[in-house]
């Protein structure tokens, strides 16, 4: 089964 | 201090609708340019946002960026008590911790206010890059929200794959698996009058596994929009986007699944 990834991998804080 | 009126309360009800399950609490950031949302759900899998820009009020006004820090359940409630044709007023004067909403029935014989708590909220806020998706399909909102809820009684992730002809939507569980194909299209319904249609552009063919439990929340987003677009790029969340009418929208990311 795939993994959910997180948004946080994706995209930094501000 | 803050003054908005919205010509229809139906605008904000449908917006805190298709939020309040995703986000309980967030800051509504509002500066001379509109009132504007950024929160991820608790587990970082799905961010909601919304912009509505100053011009969709009529008046607006906000001398100074303000966050005001908003339970939705509450809010969700005291739209309850607004009619959709009312004319909503929404004030914040500076240094208190109350938000008021003025209800005005389309008569006028009827103007409701109600407060609402402030909350102290800290938000953290995601910088989202800016790239061309690889893919950008355009379709009825009404059918996107069919599909996903026809899916999720298979499964609990669905895989998008989009390519020039159209978009499939595939789904598989312990007792099966379905599939619905919408294809690239352009209609003319019996009135002539251009019925929702499909549109695919794309730079590469994208296929991106994602959650129908977070897409189905996404879809309470639908009565918004005739439209929803999806902007997808392999191996990268999705961009969902719903207009709201003329004046702005709600944007909703999902982290694909991935394989190992």
């Amino acid at each position: 089964k795939p993994n959910q990834s997180s948004l946080m991998s994706f995209f930094g804080k501000k | 201090m803050l003054e908005a009126r919205l010509p229809a309360a139906s605008i904000l009800k449908k917006i805190v609708e298709s939020i309040k399950d995703l986000v309980s609490q967030a800051n509504f950031d509002c500066s001379e340019s509109g009132i504007s949302f950024q929160a991820m759900d608790e587990s970082n899998i799905a961010l909601s946002s919304f912009l509505l820009r100053a011009d969709g009020f009529d008046p607006y006004r906000c001398d100074r960026k303000l966050s005001l820090g908003i339970r939705f359940a509450t809010l969700s409630k005291i739209l309850k008590c607004a009619g959709n044709d009312d004319v909503v007023v929404i004030r914040y004067a500076d240094d208190t911790d109350i938000l008021s909403l003025v209800f005005e029935a389309p008569d006028n014989n009827r103007i409701s206010e109600f407060d609402i708590k402030l909350l102290d909220i800290s938000s953290e806020y995601l910088s989202i890059p800016e790239q061309e998706p690889e893919c950008k399909v355009k379709m009825s909102s009404a059918e996107f929200s069919r599909i996903c809820r026809d899916l999720i009684t298979i499964g609990s992730s669905v895989v998008i794959d989009a390519t020039k002809s159209g978009v499939k939507f595939s789904s598989t569980g312990d007792d099966g698996s379905g599939s619905i194909l919408i294809k690239q299209s352009a209609s003319v319904d019996g009135d002539g009058k251009a019925a929702p249609q499909t549109t695919v552009e794309m730079s590469e063919p994208v296929s991106l596994e994602l959650s129908l439990k977070y897409l189905n929340n996404f879809t309470k987003a639908a009565p918004l929009s005739e439209y929803v677009v999806m902007n997808m790029t392999n191996d990268s969340p999705l961009m969902l986007q719903f207009d709201v009418s003329d004046i702005g929208y709600i944007r909703y990311f999902l982290a694909p699944q991935i394989k190992d």
